[in-house]
């Protein structure tokens, strides 16, 4: 089962149509594994993005270098997965 | 075990043979009104059930689907609110009973059902569909890009490792031949709403050109009457306009090809992000999405109604 201890989600706000194309580059990297909720368009939307743990430092140092600015959305994807799971049963018992 | 379909727990999430089980009961204590339809079968052979309401024959149709992209799991668990609100309502709300005495409703719960499995199953985030791609270790298709208007352009993937992966050809996935059979059989369907989430928006063709859409003006001024009345319930702000204009250029997506099909009332939602969970959206939001999401369901059903062509 394909789990996602330490995954957080980021939500970017560009500033600018430069910033939306780093974003552009940034998601284009498959090696990151980065998983866009919503993706880069325009400046006047969000851009959500599930960041792997083992990405998390480059997309922030990433971020951070090219001032652009974002908060984490949700801190561990799985925390919030497992709460899901035990609403679930709770629910069935 | 509920019994009946009242005692049935809406605020939660639940299993595909739950579903399942659900739409079983509802049209065994209903058999007067609902129908259950199989349209066709899943890549991985399970069947693809659709809610007929219905109250006489040879109406024209409305369409509502929920569920086609696997992890948005609010859009199923509303679409099973749906149906028990039609239920309710028929011959008690003045409104739906006389869309009902005039069209029949068809609503697919769970479009993707090997996806939504697989999301209980093994991989909570899981988007496509199930069928392998030859050549590749990545499995499944976007089924909002394998429809046959637009495809294969740049706003889809040629990468079948990509969530928006096209397919190898229009309607390759069985869930969605499915339904473009069922389309073209039915032949007079007059709206089609397609359900997704989230990120707050109503969204009319085009995704695939910039050209407007010829009834973009009317389109566009229900979509606004539609998200204002969503938002009269609990301050859900949407945006509205065309996919091309509103997000981005999406090619071979569903509502391009139902309105080029000629069902002028073709739109998608994209449902609440409120709590900014994204498709881990919490169960207690379940009933307050469905609530507002219905409101303008009614509306452009209404307006299909009163505006016949």
């Amino acid at each position: 089962k394909t789990t996602f201890e330490g995954h957080q989600v980021l939500r970017i706000t560009a500033q600018d149509a430069a910033q939306i194309n780093l974003l552009k580059e940034l998601s284009e990297q498959q090696h990151l594994g980065l998983d866009l909720w919503m993706e880069p368009v325009h400046e006047s939307l969000p851009v959500d993005v599930r960041v792997p743990f083992n990405s998390l430092q480059a997309v922030r140092s990433f971020l951070g270098y090219n001032h652009i600015q974002y908060r984490v959305m949700i801190e561990d994807v799985q925390d919030l997965l497992d709460e899901e799971q035990r609403h679930m049963l709770k629910s069935h018992v | 075990i509920p019994r009946t379909t009242d005692d049935f727990d809406y605020a939660n999430y639940h299993e595909l043979s739950t579903i399942n089980s659900f739409m079983d009961m509802l049209v065994a204590e209903n058999n007067n009104l609902i129908s259950k339809i199989v349209i066709g079968q899943s890549y991985e052979g399970r069947p693809l059930n659709v809610l007929k309401f219905s109250t006489g024959a040879n109406r024209p149709g409305i369409w509502i689907d929920t569920g086609i992209h696997a992890r948005e799991w609010i859009t199923p668990a509303s679409g099973i609110w749906f149906a028990k609100k039609i239920v309710n309502d028929y011959g008690r709300d003045s409104v739906l009973t006389d869309i009902l005495n005039n069209y029949d409703i068809f609503l697919e719960i769970v479009t993707n059902p090997d996806g939504y499995q697989f999301t209980h199953t093994s991989n909570r985030m899981w988007r496509k569909t199930r069928k392998p791609n030859p050549g590749s270790s990545c499995v499944g298709v976007d089924p909002n890009r394998n429809w046959d208007t637009g495809f294969g352009g740049p706003g889809a993937s040629g990468n079948p490792c990509d969530e928006t992966y096209h397919g190898p050809s229009p309607n390759s996935e069985p869930e969605i031949k499915a339904i473009v059979d069922f389309v073209k059989s039915h032949g007079n369907l007059k709206t089609f709403l397609s359900i997704h989430s989230y990120s707050q928006m109503l969204l009319y063709p085009y995704g695939y050109k910039s050209t407007p859409a010829k009834d973009q003006a009317e389109l566009h001024e229900l979509a606004r009457k539609a998200t204002a009345e969503l938002q009269s319930l609990h301050n859900t702000r949407y945006t509205y306009g065309s996919i091309i204009t509103t997000i981005y250029q999406a090619d071979g997506v569903t509502i391009d090809w139902t309105y080029d099909q000629g069902i002028k009332y073709s739109y998608t939602f994209e449902l609440r992000d409120t709590g900014r969970y994204g498709f881990v959206l919490p169960a207690d939001q379940i009933l307050p999405t469905a609530e507002e999401t219905w409101l303008a369901l009614m509306v452009i059903m209404e307006h299909t109604k009163n505006n016949p062509y």
